[in-house]
This record gives C-alpha cells, structure tokens and sequence, in this order.
C-alpha cells in the first residue's frame, strides 16, 4: 500500500526530525525578527501539515490565495543523512489575513508525498488511476494521524489539516479553511 | 507494497529533481576546488546511490571504512517545494582510496529510503519485520532500476550499487565495493 510506506516515511524521515526542534525555531526567529511579529497574539507554533484531498499541492501559497502572503524561513536545521553531509531541513512561515483584515502568523506546508501521489498518478507505468489516488490521499492522512497520536517527541508540535476541493472559485477557500483551523485550537 | 511507493517517491521528489543539474554542480565545484582535484582521471561523475541489503545505512561513510574520507559538498540546489520555500538539496564528494593508495573522487550516498524501511521494521506496529524488510529492499531496487531505465532526464547520470551483507569484518568491504563498480564503467 503505497500510502501505507509514504505516511512512514513522512514521518521517520522528517516530521521525527524536525517537529521537536521547531518550538525553538520559532523562538529564534521571534528574536531576530526585526518587526517583532509574535505567533503568540495571533496564529500558531505547530506545523501546520496540510492534505489536500486531490493531491495537487501548489509550490506557492501565494498563487492559490492572495489572503497569503510568504513571511520568512526559519533558521535552518543542519544534520548528517545517510552519507549527505549537513543535509538541510527548513520550514517556511506564513502571513494569513483574515476578514477582518487582522495578520495570523503561521509555520506551514504541504504535505510532500502528496507529490509522490499526484505523480504516480501522471505516470502511466505506475500503475495508479485519479481515483486510486483520492484514496491513497484518506489513507495517508489516516495513517499519519495514527502515527503521530503515537509519537512521544512530536505531540502538540502539529497540526493535520485535510483540505477537501475548493469549492467553486472561492478565491481565498485555503486562507478560510487555515483561520478555521487556527480558531480551533484556541 | 511500502518500496514500491518509496521507489517512485525517491524518483519523483529527488532523483528526478536533482540528477539532471548533477554535472554542472561537478563542473562548478570542480571550478572552485582550490586542490585542483579531478573527478574526470579518476573517479565518476555520476552520483552513486549505495543500496545495501540490511537497510541500516550510515550517515557517515568514513566511520564504516577509513579508506573514505568527506572531500565537501556540491553547490547546493534550492527549490520551491510545496510550500517550503528554496528547500534545500546538496550532495557530498567523497574521496575513496584502493589498494594502490590512489584517490578516486565520488559523489554518493546511501538510498534515503531505505532509513524509512529499517525504522519501520523497528517500530512494532509498523507491521514489518527483518526478513519482509530484506524482500522489499530487493524490490525497492528493482523498481528504482526499472524506473531509472525509463527515465530520459536521468539518463547516465547514476550508478546503483546493491551492497550484500559486509562478509566477515573486513574494513575496507565498503569502498571496495565501490571502487569494483568505478572501474565496472571504464
Ligand atoms: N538524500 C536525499 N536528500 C534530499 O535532500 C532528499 N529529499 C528527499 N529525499 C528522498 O526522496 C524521496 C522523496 O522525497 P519527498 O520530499 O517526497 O518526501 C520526504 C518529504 O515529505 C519529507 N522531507 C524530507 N526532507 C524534507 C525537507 N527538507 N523539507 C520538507 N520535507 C522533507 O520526508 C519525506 C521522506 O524523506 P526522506 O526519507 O529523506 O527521503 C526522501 C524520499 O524518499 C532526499 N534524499
């Protein structure tokens, strides 16, 4: 089960890696920011992991959603991979206007087998239709749901949000379905 | 079945990405190597992508076999990648001595996914154990042969070595296997 090994490997080889060094992250960067934004007033310090339910994940936040707008990088993490020296792991952040035009500062991304999925799919050879595909989405995010319950070093560090097609032509549909998600948690 | 997946996802978010800039990132740090050195008398210019049979690759070559020694890292490459804006990839030179005491000069490292395939014949309720484990690395590495063979972009830009059990303690079994396969292509 493709999604089965992906939904591991997101994790073993990265989320694992990362999501216990990311409260600091952020602390660094609130320090060396020189407008002194706070993800404490308003936003988050998880990592916002997104799913888009069909696996076409954009490259740019920006291009999807013009309430979105890239803030800055992280300070990068730095560590020995399997033979790559110093093999570099960052996270990027993000501005979320919301209705009432009021900034939300956030960590997040695309989850990046969803890639791999939508790729596969492209490929003739390898052997997986659009609907196989949606499927191996719902079971990835299951999968990495369990996975992560389980995980000790990566509690509260995270945030899974499925994201189901954009309805119509709302122009700033991910914006909405990330200020929902962050209204939650408070 | 977990390597197909990793198969396709180490062709579709890595080697399809990286392999197609490896010669000119060679000819760049070649540039700019104050030693002067030469990938071209002896050596390859391909990346070696190391797949050994037990999974449990290591992050540093020189700890498994003192005849290599790290000579640096290739330029790095930075994309944008669903979401995480100039991710990073980057390649490490590895100097190889054989039994003649020369230097050959190599840019390689252990198939990432393999980590994911030995950490998750680790964790009990991956559902995976050593001897599944050694089946899927043979059939991770035929996958990625047969999708490598197909790939235009990556054509003559790789070599894949399936590394057997270290026989015995031989200390040098590593770049001995690796030179066996530099001279393989000459
Ligand atoms: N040697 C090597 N150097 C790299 O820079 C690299 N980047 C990816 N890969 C391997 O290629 C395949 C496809 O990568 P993808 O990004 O879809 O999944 C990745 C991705 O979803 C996430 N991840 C890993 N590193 C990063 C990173 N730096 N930024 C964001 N996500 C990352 O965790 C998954 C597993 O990573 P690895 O287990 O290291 O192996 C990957 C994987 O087998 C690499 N392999």
């Amino acid at each position: 089960n493709v999604a089965h090994g992906l939904a591991w490997s997101f994790y073993l080889g990265y989320l694992r890696l990362v999501l216990p060094r990311l409260d600091d992250n952020i602390t660094t960067f609130c320090a060396q920011d020189k407008n002194n934004s706070s993800f404490l007033s308003r936003g988050s310090r998880k990592l916002l992991i997104l799913v888009p339910l069909n696996a076409n994940t954009s490259h740019k936040f920006e291009d999807e959603d013009n309430n979105i707008s890239f803030y800055g990088n992280l300070p990068k993490v730095e560590i020995n991979r399997a033979g790559v020296r110093q093999r570099v792991f960052k996270h990027s952040v993000y501005k979320v206007k919301d209705e009432h035009n009021r900034v939300h500062l956030c960590v997040m991304e695309n989850a990046t087998p969803l890639l791999t999925l939508y790729g596969m799919s492209q490929e003739s050879y390898a052997g997986f239709g659009e609907a196989e595909r949606r499927h191996q989405v719902k079971l990835f995010y299951r999968t990495l749901q369990e996975i992560l319950d389980h995980s000790l070093e990566c509690r509260n560090r995270y945030k899974l949000i499925l994201l189901n097609d954009k309805d119509g032509n709302d122009p700033h549909f991910l914006s909405k379905a990330i200020l929902q998600h962050l209204e939650q948690q408070e």
